[in-house]
């Protein structure tokens, strides 16, 4: 805690601070929040977010877990950035940072306009620094690609979605459904052909009953003609005597869906109504 | 087909 307070650099102190774990305890918290006042943060927020970042606080010590992504620019232009001191006693952070920094980094060209008008006198060859770092003294954190901390590769965060890897992912799925669609057609075709006789028998069985069944219990005479003069008993009659008989409608230019229905054995002519295929979708 | 058959006539063994 005490060689937190007498460290000068802030990238150092908050390093310190990281490696001793998450920020639970009284000490840690306190240099942090010292850290992010002068930084003029807003206050910590005990979120869902903030959770998942000091559980997983730890896995930033023990391995390479954060990412480098691509500069951008700060609104604080007055800040100074201190690049991490050379030592033997380094973390794995400073190490990772110095080894991955770019040889040649071009600054924003927003910030390059404003080095020719005002800082022309002040800006020294990059060359100087062949590990990659500006001279302290003009350079300003604004033009620094910033190494953020806060994307994990842990599974456990949540990441912006590749449009890349998303069309990807669509063209996979669109193929696969395609395949299974055709799958179910095929399926269907196989069980309508082979089960379109059972299903006749079925029906000639089930008509039979039916016809059975209302003879026997019929309350009065008067409910058994009229049940018997009907249309369904009619349709009844015609199956199970088998003048009626199912067949497969490959479909036309008018009904173009495939359907089965019942035509009359003799002149193939279809029984009842008149099928109109509907199409089935959303208004 | 035969099962809405086969629930009509359950419907009318039911409905006995």
């Amino acid at each position: 805690m005490n060689s937190n307070r007498c460290q000068t650099n802030e990238v150092n102190k908050f390093i310190s601070s990281t490696e001793k774990g998450p920020f639970t305890g009284r000490d840690n918290t306190l240099s942090f929040n010292k850290i992010g006042s002068r930084l003029n943060s807003p206050p910590i927020l005990k979120d869902k977010i903030e959770l998942k970042f000091l559980q997983h606080s730890e896995d930033l010590n023990q391995s390479r877990s954060y990412v480098n992504i691509r500069p951008r620019t700060l609104e604080d232009q007055s800040y100074k950035f201190e690049a991490p001191n050379l030592n033997d006693n380094e973390t794995s952070w400073a190490k990772d940072f110095r080894y991955n920094f770019p040889k040649n980094v071009e600054p924003p060209i927003e910030n390059q306009i404003a080095n020719l008008n005002i800082n022309n006198g002040l800006r020294t060859s990059q060359t100087d620094f062949p590990l990659g770092f500006y001279s302290q003294k003009n350079f300003n954190i604004a033009s620094f690609p910033v190494v953020d901390h806060q994307i994990f590769k842990t599974t456990g965060l949540e990441h912006p979605i590749n449009s890349h890897i998303d069309s990807l992912i669509n063209a996979e799925f669109s193929e696969l459904e395609a395949s299974s669609l055709e799958e179910d057609v095929h399926t269907e075709e196989e069980n309508s052909g082979t089960s379109l006789e059972d299903e006749e028998t079925a029906m000639k069985g089930l008509a039979s009953d039916i016809i059975e069944f209302c003879d026997n219990n019929s309350a009065n005479k008067d409910v058994k003609e009229r049940l018997n003069s009907s249309k369904f008993m009619g349709l009844m009659g015609s199956i199970s005597d088998g003048s009626i008989v199912l067949k497969k409608d490959n479909g036309t230019e008018r009904n173009l869906q495939k359907h089965v229905g019942f035509c009359f054995q003799n002149s193939g002519n279809w029984a009842g109504l008149e099928f109109h295929d509907v199409e089935d979708r959303i208004a | 087909m035969s099962q809405r058959l086969q629930s009509i006539k359950d419907h009318l063994v039911e409905s006995a």
